[in-house]
C-alpha cells in the first residue's frame, strides 16, 4: 500500500485539504480527489487565475480550460475555451466519464456540459467587467496581437493583417510582461 | 492556474489542472492546462507532473510529459522538473513557469523560472494541515 498524498501548484491549501479529505473518504478515488481539489479553487477563484469572474478575454468574457487524467487507465477528459459553465474540472470529468473523447472545446463543450446536467451561468463578475473596461480605456494594453493593423501596441481592434510583416518575429520576451496563466 | 497530482493508498494516481487563462487573451486561445502532457500528465507506473505559467510557451514543450518520462528513467522528481524547465528556458529565457512532480513512491519536487520562488502545497497522511513548500527559481 502507498501512503496517500496530494500536491498542487501554488499555496492553494484549501484545494489541497479538500482533495486529501475526499481521497480519505470511503469509496473515493484519487480521481475524485483531483476533481474536488480543482473545483475548490474554481469556487474560491484562487488568486484570480482559476474559475469564473476573472481574466477576461479581449471580448470581456471569461472562459475556462481544465484537464483530468486517470493514471491507472490513462483515461482523459478535458475542456478548453469553455463558456458559461463554472466548474470546468467537473465538465472535464464528465468528458472522461460520459464519452470516449479526450478534449471538447468552445460552445460545443458548453452544449455537452448542459446535456450532462451542468447549469449555464454568466461568468462575468463586477471585477472582470471593471478590469475589461480599464483595459479598453488603456488602448487595449497589454495586447497579444502582432503584425496587424492598427498597431496593437497603441490601438484597440478590430485588427487586420499588416500588409508587410516585421521581418523579425518578436521573441516572447517582447510580449506583454508579467502576463501568465 | 491550479495543477494537482494525487496518490491514493492503492497506489493509483490522478492529475489535473484548471485555469481561466491569460487576461485579455485573443478569444479562442487555449492554455496549456487543457492539454495532456502540458498542463498535467500521470502514469501509475511512474508518477505525475503538472505545470503552471506562461501557457503559450509551455505547451510547446509538453513539460509534464517530459518530467514523467524522465522519472520513468529513474530521475528524481525535482531533477525531472528542472530539466523540463531548462529545456523551455533555453528557447524562452524570459518565460515564467513552474513544473511540479510526484512519483509513485510519494516523493515530490518542483522547479521554476522567471519568478523569485515558487510555492506548492502538500498534504499527506498523518498531517493535520497542508504545508506550503517554497523553492527558489532559476
Amino acid at each position: 500500500p502507498s501512503s496517500p498524498i496530494v500536491v498542487n501548484t501554488w499555496p492553494f491549501i484549501n484545494a489541497t485539504r479538500n482533495a486529501f479529505a475526499k481521497m480519505m473518504t470511503s469509496g473515493a478515488t484519487c480521481l475524485d480527489a483531483v476533481e474536488v481539489g480543482c473545483r475548490t479553487c474554481e469556487d474560491e477563484q484562487c488568486d484570480g487565475s482559476v474559475g469564473w469572474g476573472n481574466h477576461p478575454a479581449e471580448d470581456g468574457e471569461t472562459t475556462l480550460d481544465a484537464l483530468i487524467i486517470d493514471g491507472r487507465t490513462m483515461s482523459v477528459g478535458a475542456v478548453a475555451n469553455l463558456h458559461r459553465i463554472k466548474n470546468a474540472i467537473s465538465v472535464a470529468r464528465a468528458v472522461l466519464q460520459y464519452s470516449t473523447h479526450s478534449l471538447l472545446v468552445g460552445e460545443s463543450a458548453t452544449k455537452f456540459a448542459i446535456e450532462m446536467g451542468f447549469k449555464e451561468e454568466d461568468l462575468h463578475s463586477n471585477a472582470s467587467i471593471e478590469l475589461w473596461n480599464k483595459w479598453k480605456n488603456q488602448s487595449c494594453q497589454p495586447n497579444f496581437r502582432r503584425n496587424v493593423q492598427p498597431d496593437p501596441t497603441t490601438s484597440c481592434g478590430p485588427y487586420a493583417p499588416k500588409l508587410e510583416c516585421d521581418e523579425k518575429i518578436p521573441s516572447h520576451g517582447q510580449l506583454p510582461c508579467g502576463e501568465h496563466d | 492556474t491550479i495543477g494537482m497530482i494525487s496518490l491514493d493508498s492503492n497506489g493509483d494516481m490522478a492529475a489535473g489542472a484548471s485555469t481561466n487563462g491569460l487576461q485579455f487573451k485573443i478569444p479562442g486561445r487555449v492554455a496549456d492546462s487543457a492539454l495532456v502532457g502540458s498542463g498535467a500528465y500521470v502514469d501509475n507506473e511512474v508518477g505525475g507532473a503538472c505545470a503552471t505559467g506562461d501557457g503559450d510557451v509551455m505547451q510547446r514543450f509538453v513539460p509534464s510529459y517530459h518530467a514523467v518520462q524522465l522519472m520513468r528513467q529513474g530521475v528524481a522528481p525535482d531533477e525531472a522538473c528542472l530539466d523540463a524547465i531548462k529545456r523551455i528556458a533555453k528557447f524562452y529565457p524570459n518565460f515564467t513557469g513552474a513544473v511540479l512532480a510526484l512519483d509513485k513512491d510519494g516523493r515530490h519536487g518542483a522547479a521554476c523560472h522567471g519568478i523569485e520562488s515558487f510555492p506548492y502545497s502538500v498534504m499527506q497522511q498523518g498531517w493535520t494541515d497542508p504545508q506550503v513548500l517554497q523553492i527558489p527559481c532559476l
